[in-house]
């Protein structure tokens, strides 16, 4: 049986890299598969298609609409729709898109928001509040 | 474990019976009906272990309270379902009822005898499912029946504390639930 070994280069997990890695190849051909590439972006970069991430994030409630398009620029609201979902689901609050992070937003889930604010109560999107305990 | 705002919840005079039934138009065909309806009942049995709400199918899908249905695409609620994997489901806050899940997905309810890759465990989606129709939101919790995600071919079945507690702050705690036994099997979980 194969361990990861530990290393320091650059702090990089391989094990979770390993595993962002089998993910990835599970979700080929899914909705959010391609988010992959996104794994290690930084606040201030610019790519192509992240804003396809955004749109993510807006669905599940962590962005407001844009006045426009979303855009390809990792921006100040695109970190802190990652803090807030980082904070919701119990991951590392790092603000970053880490491989923990990149690889549970590739996970299948419920078409639920998180914050509820899109909670499905008619046929048109209903403004709500969730209490959170 | 969080609430819908305004914390709605199913009205009825108590003991509670909510009823439920499956659309005659929204169903898969690889997996027995049998089965599907096996599942759906201990998903429902395991909220009602827990709160004094009773379950029971019935046929009439119409005057049923809870709408259970296998859609594709654009299914007519604005929340379009998105093919393989990605959404996997999605149901209403009280008192609306329904609980759609994607026919897209490849729905198992034994990984030994469905081997695709990308299989879906039934019972974990509907179990969550349920926790909607009973007016609980997503949880942070990431062992509870109300954390959003679920991987393929993995299984979480069983009601965790947050579950619980948050599922009876709505409707109180059924009489003859052991509180005790559950903390058990969170330990015996936490060990293991």
């Amino acid at each position: 049986r194969n361990f990861p070994q530990p290393t320091t280069v650059l702090n990089f997990d391989h094990s979770t890299a390993t595993t962002l890695a089998a993910h990835s190849s599970v979700y080929n051909n899914t909705p959010w598969g391609g988010f992959a590439k996104f794994a290690n972006l930084e606040k201030g970069s610019h790519f192509t298609g992240i804003c396809d991430l955004k749109t993510y994030f807006h669905h599940f409630g962590y962005l407001p609409p844009p006045p426009g398009n979303f855009s390809d620029d990792f921006d100040s609201d695109l970190e802190s729709a990652i803090f807030n979902y980082q904070r919701n689901l119990g991951l590392p609050v790092t603000g970053k898109l880490d491989t923990d992070t990149v690889d549970l937003i590739m996970a299948p889930r419920c078409g639920m928001g998180d914050d509820h604010t899109r909670a499905a109560v008619n046929t048109t999107t209903r403004h709500l509040h969730t209490t959170r305990h | 474990y969080s609430f819908f705002n305004g914390q709605p919840r199913w009205m009825r005079s108590s003991p509670m019976t909510l009823t439920y039934a499956f659309s005659p138009d929204g169903m898969i065909d690889y997996l027995p009906q049998e089965e599907i309806r096996a599942v759906f009942s201990r998903a429902f049995g395991r909220w009602s272990e827990v709160i004094p709400v009773n379950f029971t199918e019935v046929e009439d899908y119409r005057t049923a309270e809870i709408h259970i249905g296998f859609h594709n695409g654009d299914h007519g609620d604005g929340e379009p379902f998105d093919g393989v994997l990605g959404v996997l489901a999605h149901a209403f806050s009280p008192e609306n009822g329904r609980l759609h899940l994607d026919a897209a997905e490849t729905w198992a309810v034994d990984f030994q005898t469905e081997g695709s890759r990308v299989a879906v465990d039934l019972e974990s989606v509907a179990t969550h499912e349920i926790g909607h129709v009973l007016g609980l939101a997503h949880s942070s919790v990431s062992d509870a029946i109300m954390y959003p995600s679920l991987r393929p071919r993995s299984r979480r079945v069983d009601l965790r504390i947050d579950d619980v507690e948050g599922v009876q702050a709505l409707y109180g705690s059924n009489p003859n639930f052991n509180y005790g036994s559950l903390l058990e099997s969170d330990q015996e979980t936490f060990n293991g």
